[in-house]
């Protein structure tokens, strides 16, 4: 299982249709500060379901849709979605005969986020079951944003339990 | 319950026993338990840079710390390894040798793990195979370009 | 007291305004007081980098935030501007033309203040008129040895 | 008034008797991960009379003597230096006539600490007192520490104005 593209529209500062193609194993993404290259990192989370806002650095769910530029307008919706190359199987159950997977998430100013499997909606939960046993998921060490080694380095013991017992 | 915390904890302890001396060039680091009762002990993690004395993760270097932080981090990630992990300038305190350490790691595991990093070093761009670059030519949005090692220099000059 | 903290809070407030700028290349920032009571009120750093709308520091990306807390660092030393002032890594999230710009402005500062800076960062590096080495060679004991900007890439080497 | 020299003895991994000479208003410190810069850092605050072990991040006050490494015993005390220039009477009282003003302190493991000005010992509170007007001093915004940006970024309203206030 790989993850192939990214693709990104009205999401935070990628408010354009964006398709990050991912070629190969070791992937570097650069830029200036600020130019928006932590946001990729929370689209992942996006939608991969996470619900909360403040780990997506925001205050409410809508707070990813890109909310206007000096050259902009704000727009209404957000949508993000990861396609798989699912050849080896990882992704199992009933998508595991497609090559590729893709995952989709939508919200609106209302805050009301869709879920898409293949292209067919579907509820949040389908999306969290695919990724049973593929080690990925909101809050999965796969994600380690900015501030999570400091966030590591600071813990005191029992928030350190805590992380391996979320870990498990 | 108690044996599924002892087999987290045993699992993430021999993980970071491999990695640590991979990212430092030698030395040890492991967990400790800071209490006997496996429901409601605390986790230690303490470390031993090549020619220290071991230590709580808590009193060694800024760096130094960070560094000991990615062993922790690579040690979870592995007990429910996904197909791909995203890293967020984790590489920013690290000195031009514990940088080299880091890349040769990310490296050897990027054998069974699509890597996706963003950074600002030049010495982790140079380790990268494909490297895209992110600007903000027109205010507040974001666009991507695919960039070779040389242009993602020019671009980090923003 | 109330006068002291409005007077306070007016001096840092004209600081950063004057600062910010000069690190980011333009844009602003001000402290807001987020309660009318001058005894209770707390303090809001809000900031517009440039091209950007302004918003809470906390809204900030990760460079940015460094950036702006760097300039109410400054503005809060000039309230009592000490003869030397030392920074320890400030510069680590920065991008290249961020850094540039930290640079100049603490050269223009150098006119009155000593700055003695720890830093990982080659373009920091170069522009220190004097650059001291401090080296491990013998476990845990730390020596000082005088470098200039070629030898010092290679001690960053470890 | 400039910093001209900081002599550092069993201070931390400063063992050896070690003189930084600074020659000029740029001076920038480098060298690999855990070689003792931000230990500098440390020794300045504390020659200046910082008195809580937790800025100087230690657990006591004795945590700042050396404590021995696989090549080296531990050794009984600790002494840190400052030199500074003061041909423009900055130093006022009854240093402003010296050219040269040197504050010293030492530490042995009992935790006592014995201040000196220009070799004569003296209280610590002569040594604050000295710095009253010059902008230095412990908690001075004149020495900006490893984590002391994070703190700011993290630092919630009330907390930025206990910043504010003790920095007045
Ligand atoms: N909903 C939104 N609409 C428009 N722009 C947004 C939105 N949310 C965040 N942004 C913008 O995204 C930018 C931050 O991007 P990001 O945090 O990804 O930067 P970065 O490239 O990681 O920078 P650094 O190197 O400093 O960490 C900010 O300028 C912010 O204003
Ligand atoms: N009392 C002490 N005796 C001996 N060594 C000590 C003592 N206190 C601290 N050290 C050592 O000093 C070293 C830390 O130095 P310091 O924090 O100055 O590193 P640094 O050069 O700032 O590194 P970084 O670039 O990672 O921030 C550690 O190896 C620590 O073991
Ligand atoms: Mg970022
Ligand atoms: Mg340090």
């Amino acid at each position: 299982m790989r993850l192939n593209k990214i693709k990104l529209a009205g999401f935070k500062s990628f408010v354009d249709p964006t398709t990050l193609n991912l070629t190969s194993n070791l992937v570097g993404i650069v830029g200036p500060n600020g130019c928006g290259k932590s946001n990729t990192i929370d689209a992942v989370r996006w939608v991969m379901g996470e619900s909360s806002a403040k780990h997506l650095r925001g205050q409410s769910m809508d707070d990813v849709i890109f909310n206007g530029s000096s050259s902009r307008k704000p727009v209404a919706q957000a949508s993000i979605e990861l396609i798989f190359d699912n050849s080896d199987g990882a992704i199992g159950g009933e998508y595991a005969k497609f090559n590729e997977v893709s995952v989709r998430r939508s919200v609106s100013r209302d805050g009301q986020s869709t879920y898409y499997l293949n292209g067919t909606r579907c509820r949040r939960r389908d999306i969290t079951d695919i990724f049973l046993g593929t080690g990925l998921g909101p809050r999965s060490y796969a994600i380690i944003e900015q501030g999570m080694i400091s966030r590591l380095i600071e813990a005191k013991p029992q928030e350190l339990r805590v992380y391996l017992e979320e870990a498990a | 319950t108690r044996e599924r915390f002892k087999e987290t904890f045993d699992k993430v302890n021999a993980k970071i026993q491999e990695k640590f001396p991979k990212l430092f060039g030698g030395g040890h680091a492991h967990l400790e338990m800071t209490d006997d009762d496996l429901l409601t002990t605390g986790v230690a993690i303490m470390a031993r840079p090549p020619g220290k004395r071991i230590s709580n993760i808590h009193l060694m270097s800024g760096g130094e710390k960070a560094l000991t932080a990615v062993a922790m981090v690579f040690a979870i990630f592995e007990l429910n390894p996904a197909p791909f992990c995203m890293l967020d300038e984790v590489d920013a305190p690290l000195d031009e040798a514990n940088v080299g350490r880091f890349c040769e790691l990310v490296k050897e595991m990027s054998a069974q793990v699509q890597f996706i990093f963003i950074t600002h070093n030049k010495v982790t761009m140079e380790m990268s195979q494909q490297l895209i670059g992110v600007t903000m030519r027109e205010s507040g949005v974001s666009r991507i370009v695919d960039v070779d090692v040389a242009e993602a220099a020019l671009m980090a000059m923003g």
